[in-house]
This record gives C-alpha cells, structure tokens and sequence, in this order.
C-alpha cells in the first residue's frame, strides 16, 4: 500500500466520521459510527480513547492517521 | 502489567475499527 492511498484512505474515514466538516472528530461523532459499523457504542469509544493521544476530546486528522499508521504497521508484523 | 494489558485491548479494538471501515468501504464481509 503506498503512502499516497494511506493518506486518501484517512481522509475517507475522517470524513466518514466528521459528517459536518469541522476539521476534528468528537466522542458524539464516533459513536453515531454504531450504525454504520458492527462495533458497540463502547468500542467506539474506545476506539476515540486510543486515537485521541492528548486527551483533548477532540481526535484531529493528524492523530487520526497517526493511529491508522500504527494500525497498519501491526498489520504488518503480524 | 494492566497498562501492557489494556494497550494490547486498545490495539485490538483499533485494529477491528479499521478493519470494519475498510471492508465497509471496499464492500467486503
């Protein structure tokens, strides 16, 4: 996969969740993905927990392809 | 060690998020 297909891939899903375009997801955002993705309210949240690195409740794209990286380097190894 | 233990969760549920977003997007089971 090359660098330029990661990229567009994270601006897909960060779209994806930020359905009204404010440039950062919130918790709000992530659990409305319960419809669309055969995950729990909890595991979203989870998902938001590990993604939001600083704690601000607010996930930015950079922290969100930061964690779509770390995720494909495990793919990776494993 | 719960933090090793609650990372190796976390990666889990981050690992099956993506998953789920990319066989949602490429149309996939």
């Amino acid at each position: 996969v090359g660098q330029n297909t990661i990229v567009e891939k994270t601006h897909e899903f960060f779209q994806m969740c930020d359905l009204e375009d404010k440039g950062f997801i919130t918790r709000r955002d992530m659990q409305r993905l319960n419809t669309e993705l055969p995950l729990s309210a909890e595991e979203l949240e989870n998902v938001f927990d590990t993604l939001d690195s600083d704690g601000n409740e607010y996930l930015t794209l950079e922290e969100f392809s930061s964690g779509f990286i770390e995720f494909l380097s495990g793919q990776e190894i494993s | 060690d719960p933090n090793m233990k609650a990372g190796a969760a976390n990666e889990g549920v981050l690992a099956n998020f993506f998953n789920s977003l990319l066989s949602k997007k490429t149309g996939a089971p």
